[in-house]
């Protein structure tokens, strides 16, 4: 159970510096046993570093730095232990521009081991999904399922 | 592919049986504030066996059943229908689908069904065992908790290491 | 001071009352004592119902719903009491676009009586501003202020 | 009109003194993640007197001095200055214009000025008190923290009303 845990710690650090390279551009990220002595039982200690900035506490990170650094670390998780389905509520929400797209081709590459779900406002997002649900609330208080137009598409997703 | 679909009848602001598939890549799910996005996520979570109303945003288990509008009356209970794709075996179960649905009466009785026969809370959750899937499990990302696993205390993260080990 | 508290807050609570319907195009909202009877020290409650919804906790409402609120709350206070200015990271992250307009337009509202720095991803915030500021990082790690240009708009604020 | 404006040197990733200047009305601070944003937020606290490191993203105050990049070596020392339109007379200063700023040293030396000379934390205190500006004011929200009002505990809400009251 030792080996196992250990096993699996190593594929999901190796898979969590790759996705954090992926997501950043570069940088460097680690995942650490706080007391590799005891790898059962004790804490899990997470170093990140975006490209071209000195390593300091993962608190100092911004807003939109630490959303993806949390990705990359479950992405991580899911290369290596495939999870069949994920369900993102607005985990997009303090990414600028540049960075919706990244996580958005992220998803993307993981759509052999996976099936998500996600909820958001961004039109970007929205783009690069399959399908579209709307959701809208017509007669107050009530929510409904609807069809959803998105204008301005090169390659239309199945609306359902 | 897993997921193949989710009813909702009575659950939160869902008052009508409502239906959303699921197919195989990224599903999006879109509307204004307030719609009802997140209740079908609660809804996932509800079925799977959430025992915390406070999880779900509630004070007590009976503020997910439909407590009524200016033009409806509140449901007199909740349900919610989740059905898997399983012919890649990952649940233990030899069924090809599995459905898995939760029900609360405003009397306070509920019940859990596996493929239509009443079971109990702990069979759903040896059905989901090993599969990454459940209430505490790392794939499920609420609204506004995506930074969770960085605040979280270094002893806190390894239940989400442990649950994918 | 007894009557102070109390009458400062019966500004905030009409306040609060009517931001609310301003922000949510109708409801109702309130904010209460506790306890009455012992108003320098009980708790203080919030009611919140958007329009044609079943007035329930406030825990339940949507991400969106809980920021429109807050703002409410906030912009009641300001309006019983002039802050002379307020600096907002981020507030409209949750906010769909139609709430954008809204949240900005009750932020035109308040000119008079305050100053505003937002920080902001959203476009819509961004061409509600008078002034724009631009915070780069050309030469990793070190921030820079520069211009900013803003494309596709009506009337162009300040750039600075 | 209140702030002038803020000029921030070895703060945090604002290596090089950087100067915003802030009119009447709405001014909007953009630009892509990581790039300073919230870190001009932490500057405008940390000057009028914050005094918890975590409160400011850091484990030691330390923190906010620029720790340096690839091009660039550490700072040694961090300094804010916060200027302020007091024509109205809502500041307790008899000076039209007041500057309050903050330096703090690698060593661990740290001071406070008015309009240049050396005071104490206390007294930028009370230069501020009943303006509703100030550390813990209901009017700065830091990101992520927009819902605090509704999550707060009912008697944790009582300091913001008392605050404003
Ligand atoms: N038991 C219930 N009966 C009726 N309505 C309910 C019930 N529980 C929650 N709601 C309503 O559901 C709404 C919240 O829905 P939800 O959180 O899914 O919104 P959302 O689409 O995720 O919005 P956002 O984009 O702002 O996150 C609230 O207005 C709330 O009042
Ligand atoms: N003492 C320091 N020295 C150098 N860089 C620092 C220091 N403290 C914080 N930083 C850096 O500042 C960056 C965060 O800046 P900030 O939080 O202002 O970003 P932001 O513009 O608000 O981004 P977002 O849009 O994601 O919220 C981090 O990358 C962090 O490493
Ligand atoms: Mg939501
Ligand atoms: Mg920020």
């Amino acid at each position: 159970s030792r080996t196992r845990f250990a096993e699996a710690f190593e594929q999901i650090r190796a898979q969590f510096q790759e996705m954090f390279r992926k997501l950043f551009g570069g940088g460097k990220a680690d995942v650490l046993l706080e007391d590799p002595a005891n790898p059962l039982e004790c804490g899990i200690e997470i170093i990140a570093r975006p490209p071209g900035k000195e390593p300091q506490s993962i608190s100092l990170l911004s807003g939109g730095e630490k959303t993806l650094t949390t990705v990359a670390l479950l992405m991580g998780v899911f290369k290596s232990r495939p999870s069949p389905f994920a369900i993102l509520d607005e985990v997009d929400a303090a990414l600028d521009e540049a960075n919706i797209e990244r996580f958005n081709s992220v998803l993307q590459e993981f759509l052999s081991h996976s099936q998500f779900v996600v909820i958001t406002h961004s039109k970007r997002t929205m783009a690069c999904a399959d399908v579209l649900y709307g959701v809208t609330m017509e007669e107050p208080g009530v929510s409904k399922r609807m069809s959803v137009r998105f204008e301005e598409r090169v390659e239309t997703p199945i609306v359902a | 592919m897993f997921l193949k679909r989710i009813i909702l009848h009575g659950f939160k602001s869902f008052a009508d049986r409502t239906e959303f598939e699921f197919g195989a890549g990224v599903t999006a799910v879109v509307g204004p504030n307030g719609c009802g996005k997140s209740n079908v996520v609660d809804a996932v979570r509800w079925v799977l066996g959430e025992q915390s109303a406070r999880s779900l945003r509630g004070d007590r288990m009976a503020d997910v059943i439909f407590a009524g509008s200016r033009s409806r009356k509140p449901a007199g209970f909740a349900e919610v229908q989740l059905t898997f794709d399983n012919r890649a075996g990952l649940l233990r179960s030899d069924e090809d689908e599995v459905t898995v649905s939760r029900v609360l009466y405003r009397s306070g009785e509920s019940e859990y069904r596996l493929n239509g026969n009443a079971c109990r809370l702990r069979d759903v959750r040896e059905l989901l065992m090993d599969t990454g899937v459940g209430v505490d499990a790392y794939s499920i990302i609420e609204q506004g908790r995506v930074d969770l696993l960085l605040q979280a205390n270094p002893l806190g993260r390894r239940e989400i290491f442990e649950e994918a080990a």
